[in-house]
């Protein structure tokens, strides 16, 4: 028996409009510890890794450990039908063909339920070392997803550079260039949520497609922050912090000029 | 020219 029981339902919502752009079908990993995904894109050039802690949860049950094969448009469908303010419970059997959903609005006047097929998905799981990055980088997540959407009407690739002063955005393409600096906050500067922190052991200079980075920004309501780590020649991980259950990571491969 | 990389050479299947 798995049951998980989250009563902000709208988190649930957020999570499935972050992934399903860039991934149609999932497996979640359903254990004692809580829920996973990875999942790569079609043309696998980038990984989207999901992580919820059992403690994030109200409720949280999981006799034995399960994966769910999800169409992620249909959950992001069936998703549709709640509230907003709903309560949201996950539940399925040991050996499921179905994820039952249940909607609760806030004052109990309204319940609903849903049932979604589940489906056998063949997927390549991919081992990633936990390593450390020479560059982390914390920033405003609206931040991140303005200088993504800016630049990727100038041009298709972001030549992402981070020094200890500051990190550089910068895109050319027919009509021209552009480039937009984001420089680290002094301590005096605000809230933290509004800062720009980079730590750094060396300078990084990468590539990356700003056509996968627009996906990964589906994930801004999710937080206000948003982490970028970067070393030379591996993938940058976009990682957005969520509040009190966990994070959804996603890892790009660069593009290398040959 | 710049080369898109694909995710399976820097991460290997688990």
């Amino acid at each position: 028996m798995f049951e998980a029981r989250l009563t902000e339902g709208s988190l649930l919502k957020k999570i499935i409009e972050a992934i399903k752009d860039l991934v149609q079908e999932a497996n979640v990993d359903c254990s004692e510890e809580g829920l996973t995904m990875q999942a790569m894109d079609a043309s696998h050039v980038s990984l989207c890794s999901l992580n919820m802690r059992h403690g994030g949860f109200d409720h949280y049950r999981c006799d034995r450990s399960i994966s769910l094969g999800l169409n992620l448009a249909n959950l992001g469908k069936i998703l549709k039908c709640a509230g907003n303010d709903d309560v949201v419970t996950l539940k399925a059997e040991d050996e499921p063909d179905t994820l039952t959903l249940m909607f609760e609005s806030p004052n109990q006047e309204r319940i609903s339920d849903f049932e979604l097929k589940l489906m056998d998905i063949e997927t390549e799981h991919l081992g990633i070392p936990n390593e450390e990055y020479k560059c982390t980088i914390s920033m405003p997540s609206g931040e991140f997803q303005r200088i993504v959407r800016d630049l990727a009407v100038i041009g298709e690739t972001c030549i992402i550079t981070c020094t200890k002063e500051g990190v550089k955005f910068s895109v050319s393409g027919d009509l021209g260039n552009g480039n937009v600096t984001v420089r680290q906050s002094s301590a005096a500067d605000g809230d933290e949520k509004d800062q720009v922190k980079i730590q750094m052991e060396e300078p990084v200079t990468l590539n990356f497609a700003l056509r996968y980075l627009g996906f990964f920004t589906k994930a801004t309501p999710l937080g206000s922050t948003v982490k970028l780590h970067m070393s030379p020649d591996v993938p940058i991980v976009v990682e957005y912090p969520i509040d009190g259950i966990g994070s959804i990571s996603y890892f790009l491969a660069p593009k290398i000029d040959e | 020219a710049m080369q898109q990389k694909r995710l399976d050479s820097f991460f290997k299947p688990s």
